[in-house]
């Protein structure tokens, strides 16, 4: 399941 | 966070600093690709544009804000300060023809057609492959100073264990993130050829020098 990508990586 | 995540910050926050002490100590940028030092300063730049609208934490924050100074910092000590010392001759790869195509890219695949994800997307492309007008560099000149090396080698562990961290977080969250995965295994390979001659070269003492 693809979860719109987290922006919490660097 | 994980510990892969973890290393593969502080492996390029290591990185980013042994260029920027090796040319401030040596007061010389020879060797050093000042376009890929552009084109970081451009993927930090347009990647980190809700560091004020979106806080993450102290961490995500303080990691952005010390990636933007260190880069900006990096590109004025070598276009100004130290610019009798870059090497223009050998640093001739187009820029052109990497942010082009990454620009024309990030239009086409993305995850949301809004500026600011597009931005991200574009910054994702443009960081895997902002490194080659540096190796292109030190296949022109033949070599590389070891410090240099040390630099490319962290540089190019960090997205290597950006990758193992996707393949954590993807067993243990669900999640992942294809454009970051396939940008980052591009990445990761451009970097291979380096890696075998910096294992077999460089961490035997020897100097690292290209096959002419």
């Amino acid at each position: 399941n693809e979860k719109l990508p987290s922006k919490d990586e660097l | 966070m994980n510990i892969f995540r973890l290393l593969g910050d502080l492996s390029h926050l290591l990185a980013i600093i042994i260029l920027l002490l090796k040319i401030w100590r040596t007061r010389s940028c020879a060797g050093v690709s000042g376009k890929s030092q552009i084109l970081f300063a451009l993927v930090f730049t347009t990647r980190y544009l809700d560091l004020f609208t979106n806080f993450i934490s102290m961490y995500n924050s303080a990691m952005k804000l010390i990636y933007l100074v260190c880069s900006y910092a990096t590109v004025f000590l070598m276009y100004f300060k130290f610019k009798a010392t870059y090497d223009s001759n050998h640093d001739t790869f187009r820029m052109e023809f990497l942010v082009v195509p990454v620009g024309g890219l990030a239009f086409l695949v993305n995850h949301d057609f809004t500026p600011l994800e597009i931005l991200w997307t574009f910054s994702i492309y443009l960081e895997a492959v902002a490194i080659l007008p540096q190796l292109f560099m030190i296949s022109k000149t033949g070599e590389a100073e070891t410090i240099t090396s040390h630099y490319l080698f962290a540089l190019g562990s960090y997205r290597a264990l950006y990758i193992v961290n996707w393949v954590f977080r993807f067993y243990t969250e669900g999640f992942f993130d294809l454009i970051a995965i396939v940008a980052g295994c591009v990445q990761t390979i451009l970097y291979c050829d380096f890696f075998y001659l910096y294992i077999t070269k460089v961490l035997k003492g020897k100097q690292l020098t290209l096959p002419a």
